[in-house]
C-alpha cells in the first residue's frame, strides 16, 4: 500500500458517500444518471467476487463490501425510493453501446481466460467508460449541481491516484498491469473536460457551457 | 512477464 493508492481509495470512498449522502438528504436523485449508478453496481459485482474465494487483508474486504452496498443502496435510492425525482428524460445514454463491445474486449483482451479473470477485466474495462451516461446526461442539462460536481471530481480524481500508484508500483515493485493502466489512462482522460470545468469556473451551481 | 494483474487493489 502506499499513500497514492490510499488516497485514491479514499477519494473514491468519498465520492460514493457523498452521492448516496445527496440522493438521501435532499430526497432526490435530479441531475444523476441512475444508468451509471448501476454500470458501477455492475463493475463492483463483478470485479469483486473474489471476496468469496481469497482474504487479502481487513482493509481490502472492508472496502469491497462498503462499496457493494453504498453502490446498491444508491441504485435502490434512484429507481425505487426516490423514483419520483429521476430524471429519465435526460439519462437516456444507450449502456448497451458500452456494455456489449466491453464485454466482448473483456473475452479477446484479458490476463487469463478463466471465469474470475475475465470478469474482473469486464469490470476494469466498464468502469472507465462508466461515468459516461452522467457526463452525457450533464451535457444535456447544461447544469449540474454542486454537490453533483463535488462527487464527479472525487471519482475522477481516484483513478487519476491509482495511475500514479501505478508509477510508484511500477518503479519500486518492478511490474505493472496493463489492462488497468490502459483503462485507467482512459477513465481520467474522460474527466479532463470535467476536471478543467470544476476548477477554472469553480463549477459551483454555474450552468455548465452545454 | 513482466506484468500481470495486482490481486490487492480495489
Amino acid at each position: 500500500m502506499n499513500i497514492f493508492r490510499l488516497t485514491g481509495d479514499l477519494s473514491h470512498l468519498a465520492a460514493i458517500v457523498i452521492l448516496l449522502l445527496k440522493i438521501w438528504k435532499t430526497r432526490s436523485c435530479a441531475g444523476i444518471s441512475g444508468k451509471s449508478q448501476l454500470l458501477f453496481a455492475l463493475v463492483f459485482t463483478t470485479r469483486y467476487l473474489d471476496l468469496f474465494t481469497s482474504f487479502i487483508s481487513l482493509y481490502n474486504t472492508s472496502m469491497k463490501l462498503i462499496y457493494i452496498a453504498c453502490s446498491y443502496a444508491t441504485v435502490y435510492l434512484i429507481y425505487m425510493k426516490f423514483k419520483a425525482t429521476y430524471d429519465g428524460n435526460h439519462d437516456t445514454f444507450r449502456v448497451e453501446f458500452l456494455v456489449v463491445p466491453v464485454g466482448g474486449l473483456s473475452f479477446l483482451v484479458n490476463h487469463d481466460f478463466s471465469p474470475l479473470e475475465i470478469l474482473w477485466t469486464f469490470s476494469i474495462y466498464l468502469e472507465s467508460v462508466a461515468i459516461l451516461p452522467q457526463l452525457f446526461m450533464i451535457s444535456k442539462t447544461g447544469e449540474a449541481e454542486t454537490i453533483t460536481t463535488h462527487y464527479l471530481f472525487f471519482q475522477g480524481l481516484y483513478r487519476a491516484l491509482y495511475l500514479v500508484n501505478w508509477i510508484w508500483r511500477f518503479y519500486f515493485e518492478g511490474f505493472f498491469d496493463l489492462i488497468a493502466v490502459v483503462a485507467g489512462v482512459v477513465q481520467t482522460i474522460l474527466y479532463c473536460d470535467f476536471f478543467y470545468l470544476y476548477i477554472t469556473k469553480g463549477m459551483s451551481g454555474c450552468a455548465l457551457p452545454a | 512477464k513482466q506484468w500481470s494483474r495486482w490481486k490487492d487493489e480495489l
